[in-house]
């Protein structure tokens, strides 16, 4: 079957996920600099949750994202 | 904790429930924030007093969507609530999602128990990374005394211990998997995925995940106790077993079997026996062996009776492993036997221990 991140519907719940929790800058998507922050934002919420760390949005990491969670942001300054 | 530490600067803190969610009564919104107020007031020298009126330290409210501090909630499901550290004007501010459907047993989000999470936040506490943690991020429901040793800490940090000190039973930190002293409570299959067992936490070992995920028993599997002595799989049943005490359940995948929990006597056990220390279903032979003390038993699935000629020792029959067992698992002709912090590799045919291992070297540790 495809792979997790080729569906869009996961990207975006991912983008929406690392922007709320992990400050992932909005609007970046597409040049290769944004991949890089997508990729270091997945790394420290898989580093967080004790997931294999590899900067891609696997199925394990995908299915933390979708869990009933708490608002807070995991890291970084509290606004 | 929050950057820099964010706490009261006195420990009578003053809380006001600004609305109710229409989903319970009043009263059990009351008991449900008081008693997540006494969880953190019972490991320090906090006290909360309510106001009914006024702006308190810590105002309560429920709301959905946008609900008045740009921080919108997001229908049901996914963000369940939020809090802002301790600090003037919003600070310690505590808002559930009117969206989820909240409860004060285990089904859809018991508010009890994200209250004592967010009220953990309103007074301090970031999030902890151990999955036993109240602190943890991710909503888990839970029974008895909430707190682990992490969130306690993490707490006493800020304000110190309770000077009164009323006893409290802590919830132990979450195993390690690369403890070198790890020892497992059960190892089961289930669909082709190893699942062991260690307090109240279960991993799982998937061929295609490089990593073991650990999760709290109740998280998937609310009914089922904290702690689970044995498990096996009967491949052919599609079902796995589980043995708590003198109860045992059964899955299939992942989901709980109706007719559970039976008592283990019903396999044929007498009564004298309490506890299945380990359970192992031999493929070939279709015969579940059931560990207890230093004794094991042959329960043939077919007929589903137990063997005659059973109870034997397991120290005659399975030379070189000792005489208890706490946990077994058979893969391609080996018993992998588990006790304390080793695994015996025992191979079926030859009747001898081939391999000596730790028993946390399933983790590739």
């Amino acid at each position: 079957g495809p792979l997790p991140h080729d569906n869009p519907d996961n990207v975006r719940l991912a983008e929406r996920y690392l922007h709320r929790f992990y400050g992932l800058p909005a609007g970046l998507r597409g040049r290769k600099a944004s991949l890089d922050a997508f990729q270091d934002k997945i790394k420290e919420m898989q580093e967080f949750f004790k997931l294999e760390v590899t900067g891609n949005l696997d199925e394990n990491t995908l299915d933390v994202m979708q869990q009933p969670r708490c608002g807070v942001p995991d890291v970084g300054e509290y606004n | 904790h929050f950057p820099r530490k964010l706490k009261w600067q006195n420990t009578n803190i003053t809380f006001r429930i600004v609305n109710y969610t229409p989903d319970l009564k009043k009263s059990d919104v009351d008991r449900a924030i008081r008693n997540a107020l006494n969880v953190w007031a019972d490991v320090t020298p906090l006290t909360f007093k309510k106001l009914n009126e006024g702006i308190a330290d810590i105002m309560i409210s429920f709301g959905s969507k946008e609900h008045g501090d740009y921080n919108p909630f997001d229908g049901p499901n996914g963000l369940l609530a939020h809090a802002y550290p301790p600090g003037p004007g919003i600070g310690g501010d505590t808002h559930f999602d009117e969206d989820e459907h909240w409860t004060k047993d285990s089904s859809t989000y018991n508010l009890f128990i994200v209250a004592a999470h967010e009220l953990g936040h309103a007074l301090g506490m970031s999030h902890s990374s151990d999955p036993g943690a109240l602190m943890y991020p991710v909503y888990s429901y839970g029974e008895g005394f909430p707190l682990a040793e992490d969130d306690i800490e993490g707490i006493q940090e800020l304000y110190g211990p309770n000077p009164n000190h009323r006893k409290v039973k802590p919830k132990p930190d979450a195993p390690q998997k690369c403890d070198p002293m790890l020892s497992f409570d059960a190892v089961t299959e289930l669909r082709g995925e190893t699942i062991i067992f260690k307090d109240r936490f279960y991993w799982r070992i998937h061929p295609q995940f490089v990593e073991p995920e650990q999760t709290l028993i109740k998280n998937t599997w609310p009914s089922l106790p904290n702690k689970v002595d044995a498990a096996y799989e009967n491949p052919e049943k599609d079902q796995v077993f589980i043995f708590s005490g003198i109860r045992m359940w059964a899955l299939n995948g992942y989901t709980l079997v109706d007719g559970y929990p039976k008592y283990i006597h019903k396999l044929g056990l007498p009564k004298s026996v309490r506890k299945i220390d380990a359970a192992v279903h031999i493929r070939e032979t279709g015969k579940t062996l059931l560990f207890t003390d230093e004794e094991y038993w042959s329960y043939d699935e077919a007929s589903g009776s137990m063997d005659t000629g059973y109870p034997r020792s397991i120290e005659t029959d399975f030379p070189g492993m000792g005489d208890e067992v706490d946990a077994a698992a058979f893969h391609y002709g080996y018993l992998y036997f588990f006790h304390e912090h080793v695994q015996y590799e025992y191979s079926y045919n030859s009747r001898k221990v081939i391999r000596v291992l730790r028993a946390n070297s399933i983790f590739n540790c």
